[in-house]
């Protein structure tokens, strides 16, 4: 999640979740989004899923089986997928019991039906991405090392703490994906050693960031990673060994020994 | 504006303005954006500027002159600050009386004083972008030439649509910036291809973009557009012959004498 638009959220997520499937892990996407940007990207019709139901109704209808909510798209991979209802949920749950933990109790009743869930969030910090940090363990902050991306990092990090505070004790960020890196710029090497720097200070803090670091390897940019959701497909469906190929299998690997070891 | 995040608004909105600027026009840019992208951009630090009021002011004080929230800071180039309490704005303005026409009151108590003002709005379809499409007369959409993003314009264009019936019936689309371009790519021209090809059909329907048009010349990715936000400074100050910045001053002469003719 970032609230920041257009930073490489949905484009981590998806090709993130395919190379755990490759890996052979169980990897399950839920697209928090009403733009629907990985269900179109995982080659699913928002509005024409053939599950019972969505998203949507995982948020609002306490008594639908979220298992008939998510289908299959790929080996070891998974999808809830979005629709356009979703863009009215935010205000249909405002007055709603629960609306932080909505998406929390569909989750459980998943009751670990995945290896990994990966949560798909919208450009902002409204209710959809509100329940997916209250459903989360882990948070991944997708991001290009631009000034102007730096600026809402800050903001970003203050709402984990609250989130942390008030509705998820558990809550902790991972740390930040690189993406559309092009890390042969100056521009480029000092925000990224601004951001690692960052982390190091804050080791020992007790902030839900004093683990986080900047994943290897940066996403480098790789027009393919552009293309393939034109065509429904993951990086690894349209170009296995494109660069942006090479770096999500690379970061999903460093991402598996990091969390098989917690 | 575009509801997608991360397109070019700020870059274009602070560079086309600045360019118009440097060509002799007096350009005046209004920061909707929470964020205050385009306000660090133009060297001011949200909260700090020397005015007595900025663009929260001018939407939620009807008593407030907007000429005392407007500031100039280059030769023929102005900025209304934008500031942290813009983003309770949306909230403070919910349930107000003319809560989508407040900023086009404030803009017609500026009564001339800029040939060209330019609207920097946020990545979503509320209350502040609402009260940049109903204030404007032509909306620019800055994008890239990505299949995702393609996806979205399709609900901005219904969105204008439906301002132009209710709300303001002077909306027109000026058309389209493609912003970060690669023209070398395929991917990237199918999408130029698809976007002139959509609006050659549009011309002669009556609807709000049948004049529109994909402008001339897109604007190449230039790590310099990155890094200049950082100084506060607009690519002609920054870096006036960088590609950027050509880019940016070819776009203005365009849209000047676009707009001159009308
Ligand atoms: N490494 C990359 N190389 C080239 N293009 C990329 C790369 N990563 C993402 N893109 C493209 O950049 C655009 C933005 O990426 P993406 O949609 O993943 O961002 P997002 O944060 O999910 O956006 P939103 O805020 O709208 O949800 C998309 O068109 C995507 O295809
Ligand atoms: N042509 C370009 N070349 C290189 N970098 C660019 C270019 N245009 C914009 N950028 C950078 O890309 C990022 C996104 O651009 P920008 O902030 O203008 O988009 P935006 O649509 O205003 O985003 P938001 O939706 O957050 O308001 C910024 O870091 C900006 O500096
Ligand atoms: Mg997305
Ligand atoms: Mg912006």
């Amino acid at each position: 999640m970032n609230q920041k638009g257009g930073v490489g959220k949905t484009t981590t997520t998806v090709n993130l979740a395919a190379a755990l499937a490759e890996a052979g892990r169980s990897a399950l996407v839920l697209d928090l989004d009403p733009q629907a940007h990985a269900t179109l990207h995982l080659g699913e019709t928002p509005g024409q899923t053939e599950t019972t139901g969505t998203v949507y109704d995982m948020l609002l209808d306490p008594d639908v089986d979220p298992r008939a909510c998510v289908r299959q798209v790929g080996e070891n991979l998974w999808l809830g997928a979005s629709e356009t209802d979703l863009a009215a949920a935010e205000g249909e749950l405002a007055d709603k019991d629960g609306r932080h933990t909505r998406l929390r109790g569909a989750i459980e009743k998943l009751a670990g039906a995945h290896e990994y869930v990966l949560l798909d969030c919208p450009p902002s910090l409204g209710l959809l991405t509100m329940n997916g940090l209250v459903a989360a363990r882990e948070v991944v902050i997708p991001m290009q090392a631009h000034f102007l991306a730096l600026q809402g990092v800050g903001k970003l990090l203050e709402t984990i703490q609250l989130v942390r505070e008030q509705l998820n004790p558990e809550l902790t960020v991972a740390g930040i994906v690189l993406c559309m890196h092009d890390g042969q710029t100056t521009h480029a090497q000092e925000v990224v050693a601004d951001l690692e720097a960052f982390f190091d200070e804050s080791r020992g803090s007790g902030k839900p960031w004093s683990n986080a670091k900047v994943y290897s390897p940066p996403v480098r940019r790789n027009i393919k990673l552009a293309e393939c959701p034109s065509f429904g497909q993951t990086i690894f469906q349209y170009a296995p060994w494109a660069p942006g190929a090479i770096d999500y299998r690379k970061l999903a690997a460093n991402v598996i020994q990091e969390w098989d070891a917690q």
